[in-house]
């Protein structure tokens, strides 16, 4: 994956971090301070669509050039960039009655993002 | 996209501008970390927890004798620590409550259940603790006796009592009441502590209940 930077327009992931204390939940999550959500931003050309990143190799370059000459346009749905690679997110935390809870979320990190 | 009727933006190709779409952004971080928690909204609490209390139940919840159920399920689990009120105690016993709601009565299995409790016990003494468990049957207003343990304690501490069954099944329908009583009932004797750093609490492990799934034709 590609993480976002200059100015590229491409999809790749930003990096946003969710600080508990600044949305006011700092009282009931313990733990952590804040997780970095991130997301996915940028297009997708249909060449590259189902490609998981842009990785620069010779092989990977003959096959976008392929795609992109049989492309019969973008009309009618197009590729999304999506994440590819999440990973959970540990959580200790109060709940209404005051028990401590310790769990894991499932999906709620995204590491990579890529074209679907 | 719910708000314009539009495309979603990860799929039409637009950069997303980030200063502009913070509020949007942490109110879907909101809503993700309540959906996923299945809450509604998020706790208010009522009765506030010493630090120091929760730092002493993190401590002894990390110990070396932590048993750790090995098996593979892709269900949520969660590890609860639920301090104790000790509103009718006497001297000669002290009785815990435990509350447990939403998540935990109903559609959750209770799969481990352990009771951890500071003694002071005068010099050279042991003392034998009943632990007794009450439970509320279904149409009884009074508390009955479902289960006791016996625990012999040497020495002055924490000490750690893994629970059965009828304890996991209470904490499920959202109250468990626990009696600790000292054999000796010699006044003085021994003294279940429950300051801001010795209070009593029960270590849950908890897993949400498989979804029924009905198979549409």
């Amino acid at each position: 994956g590609i993480d976002c930077q200059g100015a590229s327009r491409m999809c790749c992931r930003q990096e946003f971090f969710v600080d508990f204390r600044e949305i006011g939940w700092h009282d009931w999550i313990i733990q952590p301070e804040g997780y970095a959500m991130n997301f996915c931003t940028g297009q997708c050309p249909l060449h590259v669509a189902g490609m998981p990143g842009i990785s620069a190799s010779f092989h990977t370059a003959v096959l976008n050039l392929l795609k992109a000459n049989t492309a019969t346009g973008t009309t009618g749905g197009g590729s999304c960039c999506v994440p590819t690679s999440r990973r959970p997110l540990s959580l200790l935390y109060y709940d209404r009655d005051s028990n401590i809870v310790k769990t894991d979320i499932p999906d709620m990190v995204v590491e990579a993002c890529g074209c679907s | 996209n719910l708000k314009t009727d539009g495309s979603c933006p990860a799929c039409w190709g637009a950069t997303f501008d980030l200063e502009s779409q913070r509020e949007l952004l942490l109110d879907l971080a909101k809503k993700s970390i309540l959906d996923k928690l299945h809450l509604s909204q998020r706790p208010t609490l009522n009765r506030p927890v010493s630090r120091a209390a929760l730092k002493t139940a993190l401590q002894r919840l990390r110990g070396p004798q932590r048993e750790t159920l090995l098996e593979h399920d892709q269900r949520q689990e969660y590890e609860i620590i639920s301090f104790a009120d000790t509103g009718l105690s006497s001297v000669n016993q002290t009785r815990l409550e435990f509350h447990f709601s939403g998540r935990t009565a109903g559609g959750v299995e209770v799969r481990q259940t352990r009771l951890m409790f500071f003694v002071q016990l005068p010099p050279n003494a042991t003392e034998t603790m009943n632990i007794r468990v009450l439970v509320l049957r279904p149409y009884d207003t009074n508390l009955t006796l479902a289960s006791q343990y016996m625990l012999q304690v040497d020495t002055s501490g924490w000490h750690q009592l893994l629970l059965g069954p009828e304890v996991q099944a209470a904490c499920s329908q959202g109250r468990l009441t626990l009696e600790l009583v000292p054999e000796s009932q010699v006044a003085h004797s021994s003294l279940i502590l429950g300051g801001f750093s010795h209070r009593p609490f029960v270590a849950a492990q908890v897993r949400v209940k498989g979804k029924h799934r009905v198979r549409r034709r």
